[in-house]
């Protein structure tokens, strides 16, 4: 959009067009092209600098770094609904915080989905992190507790939850999410220090229907958002860090266990503008 | 939602007889905002709402139909009619065994439809195996086995590469005298210039008579590109979206058919192995409409 060299109604045509085909959904669209027009600018530079500054402005004052204490027991959750890339974030940030001197234990808390607990023991081979885990069926909430006693017993100072995706409109399974937090902050006598909603970046708007809810029920403490290394553009974040003031912690960008990276705004909104 | 302001617009309206172009661009805008809220993508959009206004503007106001609802009636049916009017089953082709591809993106649902199909299949007494050709994702194989064991489905994975797994699987296929093979390929990035090849070379070497494009119901405006993309590369027969258990509105469903043309077979309403329905044109259009 910004090879266009006059600020006429067909660059405002382009500029939406751009704007709304990655997913940054109509009301924020139109909400960012009024300000535009408003400013009344005469060049291409201005509008670019402007649009940068604003979606910028979206994600200060937000902490998207991970909440730990090493002399603690950190426990993350990873939350989302189905086929986001649950599993494979928890690989990975168990790859990512062994780098940085954390001693991390998996929870197999996908006691549902087929070949879920075969998939998460892979990933822990590959972290070189253990997995604890019972048969499939079990209950999740009873292998998160199992697993917190395993590092108080071993001195693991981060315990991973794995849960099995889920629609946001199943009420049920939404509770089941809860009990898992209520069950480690009774054995552990403080909260969970984060979990996580994995949201994949090809969905579109009902993402933020997604968040809504999960966040509603959950202490949602931050976003993984996967699968940026598609074409799609993953615009549904602004207006979800805007609505809910939920920081983006971290980004994955392929398949690879180091392919989990800290998530960078500034990098993000000049991919977003491309 | 979308009925309610279409009808506010439109009782302000005094006229019989044609509508104003005015009166239809009020209407556009609403329809406009309600279409890009379900995720259909921003150029199928335009396309459809020049449709819409073409019809509108040509067609008489009849006695006992509101303009409102005329302007709706005549939405409703550009929809089902970009949908796909008619149903359409599997094509078998003319070799035994069969040979159906699901393809798609990373965690679309390939999998569990693979496993989906070959109940419904099997419920049709029609001899049906499982080729597990995921060799890439962690522990494909026994997710497909754990599924099909359910199903009492037997799952092959004979080889090393998808290639010769799927030639394996023929081979056992025929000894056993299947009626069809359902083949789960590893999920991959329509971007992805090596695997594209690697599904272009087994589509080419084994001329499936069915290639269905998995599609997350929930996908966003990248829906064009995804389709896009894997229409240029293999030959698409058809589509699968799936997810639509959630409250997606599922306009992923137009941009796919705008781009391929080809049919949305089933969708996928859940994860157990009966989730599976036939595609309702009608009944999808309401739902994106909201
Ligand atoms: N290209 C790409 N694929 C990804 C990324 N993250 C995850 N995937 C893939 O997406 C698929 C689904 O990932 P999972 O980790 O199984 O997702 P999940 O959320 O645990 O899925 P369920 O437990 O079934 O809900 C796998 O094939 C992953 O390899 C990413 O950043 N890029
Ligand atoms: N709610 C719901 N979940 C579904 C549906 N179809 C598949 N899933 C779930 O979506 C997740 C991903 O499904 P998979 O079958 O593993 O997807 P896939 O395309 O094979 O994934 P990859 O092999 O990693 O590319 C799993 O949790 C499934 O149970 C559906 O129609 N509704
Ligand atoms: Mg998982
Ligand atoms: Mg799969």
């Amino acid at each position: 959009i910004f090879k266009i060299n006059k600020l006429d109604d067909n660059f405002y045509e382009e500029l939406e067009a751009h704007l709304l085909q990655g997913d940054l959904g109509l009301e924020l669209t139109e909400e960012i092209i009024r300000e535009i027009k408003n400013k009344k600018f005469s060049q291409l530079l201005e509008v670019r600098i402007f649009l940068k500054e604003y979606l910028c402005a979206l994600f200060s004052g937000l902490n998207n770094n991970l909440n730990l204490h090493p002399e603690i027991i950190n426990v993350i959750i990873f939350s989302g609904v189905n086929g986001t890339g649950k599993t494979s974030s928890i690989g990975k940030m168990a790859y990512y915080l062994k780098s940085l001197g954390y001693s991390p234990v998996i929870s197999a808390s996908d006691t549902f989905r087929a070949g879920a607990i075969e998939q998460i023991k892979i990933w822990g081979e590959r972290a070189g992190v253990e997995v604890i885990a019972q048969k499939e069926g079990s209950d999740p909430a009873s292998v998160a507790y199992n697993s917190l006693e395993f590092a108080k017993a071993r001195g693991k100072n981060v315990v991973l939850i794995d849960t099995a995706g889920r629609m946001h409109t199943k009420t049920n399974l939404i509770e089941e999410l809860r009990k898992i937090e209520r069950v480690v902050e009774k054995n552990l006598g403080y909260p969970v220090i984060e979990n996580l909603l994995v949201i994949d970046a090809t969905l579109g708007q009902n993402v933020i229907k997604q968040v809504e809810i999960f966040k509603d029920a959950l202490n949602l403490t931050g976003i993984i958002l996967t699968k940026l290394d598609g074409t799609a553009k993953g615009g549904v974040i602004f207006n979800l860090v805007k609505r809910f003031s939920l920081p983006v912690k971290f980004v994955s960008i392929g398949e690879s266990i180091e392919d989990l990276k800290i998530f960078q705004p500034e990098e993000f909104i000049d991919n977003f503008l491309i | 939602n979308l009925t309610e302001r279409l009808q506010n617009i439109f009782k302000r309206l005094r006229n019989r007889g044609l509508l104003s172009e005015k009166d239809v661009e009020e209407a556009l805008r609403e329809i406009r905002q309600a279409l890009l809220e379900a995720d259909v993508h921003y150029k199928v959009v335009k396309d459809l709402l020049n449709k819409v206004k073409e019809k509108s503007l040509k067609e008489e106001v009849l006695k006992n139909v509101s303009p409102f609802q005329q302007v709706l009636k005549i939405l409703y049916e550009e929809l089902v009619e970009l949908l796909g009017k008619e149903r359409v089953g599997l094509n078998f082709g003319k070799k035994k065994p069969a040979l159906i591809f699901l393809v798609g993106l990373q965690g679309s649902g390939k999998t569990t439809t693979c496993v989906k199909l070959a109940y419904k299949l099997s419920q049709e007494q029609r001899r049906v195996m499982l080729v597990a050709g995921d060799t890439f994702r962690p522990a494909a194989v026994e997710q497909l086995k754990i599924l099909g064991e359910k199903i009492k489905v037997p799952v092959i994975q004979e080889g090393s590469s998808s290639k010769e797994i799927i030639d394996n699987a023929l081979k056992i296929g025929k000894e056993r005298l299947m009626d069809v093979l359902i083949v789960d390929t590893t999920g991959r990035l329509h971007i992805d210039e090596e695997m594209m090849k690697e599904l272009e070379d087994l589509t080419n070497t084994f001329s499936p008579s069915e290639v269905l494009l998995v599609l997350d119901g929930m996908t966003g405006q990248d829906a064009i590109n995804i389709a896009e993309k894997f229409k240029q590369r293999i030959p698409i027969t058809g589509i699968i979206l799936t997810k639509l258990d959630g409250d997606a509105r599922g306009g992923a469903a137009l941009s796919v058919r705008a781009v391929t043309g080809k049919p949305i077979k089933f969708i996928g309403v859940g994860e157990k192995v009966f989730d599976l329905e036939y595609f309702y044109p009608d009944r999808l259009a309401g739902r994106i409409l909201g």
